[in-house]
């Protein structure tokens, strides 16, 4: 028996948004520990992890370890049924072929149920190594996505070089070329506006803005967004889901053939 | 251009 309730169900709602496109079924995990997901996008390039842990849930039981199968896309479809201030239950039989949610308004005048099947899907779990990076840049995430969207009008890619003087986002296209430098930016009055490079070594890497583009559709769940770079490994793109967890995307860099 | 690498030969499988 499974049976989550989460009070922000906004959360959720803005989860799905942010990963439907990406990824089209996947597998959820629930255990002791949270509600997680791993997947990858259909061409393999990058790779989403999302945990919610269960600390951040009003109501969390788990009998037993229990991977769900979904299409994200429906999944998206009745999650974007609940209001943004209704509470979200998730409940699953074990064993069962379908997972209820349920939505509860704030002053339970209004309680709905959807019922979805679920499917089964042989996804490969990755594992994925601690890293040490070279190079974590926190910045607004609204920048990083209003970043990501002009340049994806010149050019398809974008190289991020992160030195001593700032992180400069630059891309090419046939109309000409574009560079964005962010210098370092502490002196904020809020700390969500702040710009915080940390650099072990100087780095440069080169990503398809497609998918950078589509990683900033979890910018409504975070105030800011950390991008982790180290030469020869796929950037990590994290947004944290406020007192509950993360959502990250890592994505393969292009090399040079 | 630049080749997009996979994912998967980053990571490995669990």
């Amino acid at each position: 028996m499974l049976e989550l309730r989460l009070v922000q169900g906004s959360l959720l709602k803005k989860v799905m948004e942010s990963i439907k496109d990406l990824v089209n079924d996947a597998n959820f995990d629930c255990s002791a520990t949270g509600f997680s997901l791993q997947a990858m996008d259909s061409s393999h390039v990058a790779l989403v992890s999302l945990l919610l842990r269960s600390e951040g849930f009003e109501h969390y039981r788990c009998d037993r370890n229990l991977s769900m199968g979904m299409n994200l896309g429906n999944m998206a479809k009745m999650l974007k049924c609940a209001g943004n201030d209704d509470i979200v239950t998730v409940k699953a039989d074990d064993g069962g072929d379908c997972v209820t949610f349920m939505f509860e308004s704030p002053n339970q005048d209004k309680i709905a149920d959807f019922e979805m099947k679920l499917m089964d899907i042989d996804s490969e779990h990755l594992g994925i190594p601690e890293a040490e990076y070279e190079a974590i840049v926190r910045m607004p995430s609204a920048e990083f996505a209003r970043i990501c969207k002009d340049l994806s009008t010149i050019g398809d890619t974008v190289v991020i070089s992160v030195t001593k003087e700032g992180v400069k986002f630059s891309t090419r296209g046939d109309i000409g070329t574009a560079n964005i430098v962010l210098r370092q930016n502490t002196s904020v009055d809020k700390p969500e506006e702040a710009t915080i490079i940390e650099m072990e070594t100087p780095v440069s890497l080169t990503f398809a803005l497609r998918y950078m583009n589509s990683f900033t559709k979890a910018t409504p769940l975070a105030s800011q967004v950390t991008v982790s770079l180290s030469s020869e490994l796929p950037v990590v793109v994290e947004y944290k889901i406020a007192e509950m967890g993360y959502l990250r995307f890592y994505l393969a860099p292009k090399i040079e053939e | 251009d630049p080749k997009q690498g996979n994912i998967m030969s980053f990571f490995k499988k669990k």
